[in-house]
């Protein structure tokens, strides 16, 4: 019979957290027309053995995390993006030329052991 | 943190943080672009980023391109009051080696539609420079005319194609240079010379050039890879 994993466990295993990234945080509004900001997010959490047979996680992922449930010295496996997505950027450069550009991965839409 | 920011720019293009004294007017072209794709990106609709459907060209990266030129005076009185003669030069240095040339697309903006002033008729004739501009010289030395249109009133924008000139005009990338003539022509009821020249003075102060270029990058956009038979 499945052990019920206690609630705050599973709060700290591996998944995607909510991170605004704002233009004006970083001084950048004065040259990006669009979009003032976007929702990056990012990957965060432990990959506890049981984990990796459940996320979308790479073999080499459960293999690892099998080796550190046998030898601790061994790191477990790391919470990291495993789907991205791009953003388009309207921007001014020096010139005054104004720039739409797509930049890829600048999105995490899903994570998982790796 | 600076030199994190500065590696990142450069992987967008950029070799270092832009600071651009006052924001250039985006046309509504490229603004219905971007809400396109950021609405597709909301939707999480996978879209081509290697395509402007918008356009119907390949390409990644569009940049608009503001005109660097110059109006040119001529001597003549007669020839003042109704001819305007203006460089236009852009600069196509922002347009690295490696990103292939799909489009370029020339914007004279003569100015809003209106409902009065509707007339006089202007003639418009596009050459390309040879070579930089010499200060006195009257006209510069153009090579042939590429463009010639008419058009019934200063207003509106017109949109000329200038790929093939542009990609022979191109290596290595520099200023684009052309040399715009606009015939205001007469012919309407008197007080036709205080119409001419009142048309010269307000397109002098109306007329907007700017050039649309889109371009692939191949390091960024692989090429389709074909259907095995």
């Amino acid at each position: 019979a499945a052990i019920p994993a206690s609630k705050a466990s599973c709060k700290n295993l591996c998944h995607r957290h909510q991170l605004f990234i704002n233009f004006r945080d970083l001084g950048w509004h004065k040259w990006i027309i669009a979009p003032k900001g976007f929702m990056a997010n990012y990957c965060h959490g432990d990959c506890p053995f049981s984990l990796t047979t459940s996320l979308n996680s790479s073999n080499y992922a459960f293999m690892q995390a099998l080796m550190h449930a046998i030898d601790p010295a061994v790191p477990q496996a790391v919470c990291i993006p495993t789907k991205l997505s791009p953003i388009s950027m309207l921007y001014q450069d020096n010139d005054d030329n104004v720039i739409l550009r797509h930049y890829e991965n600048m999105v995490v839409d899903e994570c998982g052991c790796g | 943190f600076q030199f994190q920011e500065r590696v990142f720019l450069q992987s967008l293009g950029l070799d270092k943080e832009p600071s651009p004294k006052k924001f250039q007017p985006v046309p509504s072209i490229l603004k219905r672009i971007f809400q396109d794709q950021e609405a597709a990106a909301t939707a999480g609709v996978s879209q081509d980023l290697c395509y402007v459907k918008e356009l119907g060209v390949s390409g990644n990266i569009l940049r608009l391109l503001p005109d660097q030129g110059f109006f040119l005076y001529s001597e003549s009185l007669s020839q003042a009051s109704s001819r305007l003669q203006k460089l236009l030069s852009f600069n196509l240095s922002a347009i690295k080696d490696e990103e292939q040339l799909t489009m370029a697309q020339l914007g004279l903006d003569l100015g809003p539609n209106t409902y009065y002033n509707l007339g006089p008729e202007l003639e418009l004739a596009l050459s390309l420079v040879q070579g930089p501009h010499v200060w006195g010289q009257a006209t510069p030395k153009t090579g042939k005319m590429f463009a010639l249109q008419s058009v019934p009133w200063p207003q509106g924008v017109l949109h000329f194609n200038l790929l093939d000139v542009a990609k022979r005009n191109n290596y290595p990338r520099k200023n684009l240079g052309l040399f715009l003539e606009i015939l205001v022509k007469g012919g309407r009821a008197s007080g036709v010379n205080f119409q001419l020249e009142d048309t010269c003075a307000r397109l002098r102060r109306s007329l907007h050039a700017s050039l649309l270029v889109v371009t692939l990058n191949p390091e960024q956009c692989h090429p389709p890879t074909r259907k095995r038979r």
